[in-house]
């Protein structure tokens, strides 16, 4: 998966990172630090439309297919994530109780195109 | 034509990048509090004892206390349907009879939202006799008591166990059906009297006070319960 510059063009992973403290939540969040909200942005050109090893879904495989066949498949490609990642949060509810949760696929890790 | 790293079929203007920072942590702060399913971020008026938070945390098994006291979470692959982990600290007031201590635990559930109990324990901190030639067991009784109603009176025994008690330690007390019982039912303030008597002196470390170590709390694994949603489905 690529990761963006400054200019972005093809698919890649911006990453964006927040720190609690900045925002003062961490009055509640006490653990982790921060939070790694990475999307996925840039364009999707035809010839990375459903790369192998590019895209993992589903989509992306009857897509190779159909392009394969030389059919015409006219339609777009899309920059999605193609890797998540769960993220555990402990944090004082309303009620100052303590929390644990894990929050499932919370994280992009890599980016592709479908 | 002319390369624009604005979104043209957008028609938006460029954003300049403190803007855009600003966009992105309102993104952010949104999508936490989605995934945590609250409403608004917790508004926090007191500070919990840090000694008992992080006795808390340890025995939530959420990880490793780092030197300086910050938390490094193990990241548990969750199931599918991933649960969560409650620890609430009571608020304590002595029993008139001066057997024990009752521990108000407060939970609130958002309207609609029906919690599955899926193991919940209370932990207790106990002090070992002062006679070293006395008997280590120690008879420890936990009641359910009605909200309102006066300490000692109207209360049902939840749970009785002998504590082998060799040296000051903490014990657990399973409560998994009572919570249950009680979050079904909706109420809101849960209330448990906690009496380890030994010749009239209470050897349950039933100390509120800021700052204590041994301050007594609860431990939840719960789920939401999702046979709400098919029961909606059902309806249609």
């Amino acid at each position: 998966s690529l990761r963006c510059g400054n200019v972005v063009s093809v698919c890649c992973k911006r990453e964006f990172y927040i720190k609690f403290k900045d925002i003062q939540w961490d009055e509640w969040i006490i653990a982790p630090e921060g939070y790694h909200m990475n999307y996925c942005i840039g364009q999707c050109p035809q010839h990375l439309a459903g790369s192998p090893g590019i895209a993992s879904s589903f989509h992306a495989t009857v897509f190779s297919q159909l392009k394969i066949n030389g059919i015409n498949t006219a339609t777009t490609s899309c920059c999605v994530p193609t890797e998540r990642r769960p993220l555990s949060m402990v944090f004082f509810d309303s009620q100052h109780s303590i929390v644990k949760m894990d929050v499932p696929d919370m994280i992009v890790e890599s980016c592709g195109c479908t | 034509g002319s390369p624009s790293p604005s979104c043209v079929s957008c028609g938006l203007q460029a954003m300049d990048r403190d803007a855009e920072e600003r966009l992105m942590t309102e993104i952010a702060k949104q999508q936490i509090l989605e995934k945590l399913h609250l409403k608004e971020r917790p508004n926090i008026t007191h500070t919990v004892p840090r000694a008992a938070l992080l006795t808390a945390l340890r025995k939530l098994h959420s990880g490793r206390v780092r030197q300086d006291g910050t938390l490094e979470l193990e990241n548990n692959i969750p199931t599918k349907d991933p649960g969560y982990e409650i620890v609430s600290f009571a608020d304590i007031s002595e029993m008139e009879s001066g057997e024990g201590a009752s521990l108000t635990f407060q939970f609130l559930q958002e309207r609609g939202q029906s919690i599955q109990v899926l193991e919940s324990s209370l932990w207790i901190y106990v002090r070992s006799s002062e006679d070293p030639h006395r008997d280590s067991r120690l008879p420890a009784r936990v009641f359910l008591s009605a909200v309102g109603e006066v300490s000692g009176s109207n209360r049902t025994l939840v749970i009785e166990k002998m504590l082998e008690v060799q040296d000051s330690n903490w014990h657990t007390f399973p409560i998994t059906r009572t919570l249950q019982s009680f979050l079904d039912s909706g109420q809101r303030r849960l209330r448990l009297e906690v009496s380890c008597d030994e010749d009239g002196k209470n050897l349950c470390s039933l100390d509120g006070t800021a700052n204590s170590a041994y301050q007594p709390f609860l431990v939840a694994k719960v789920r939401l319960r999702d046979d709400h949603s098919k029961h909606v489905l059902r309806k249609r």
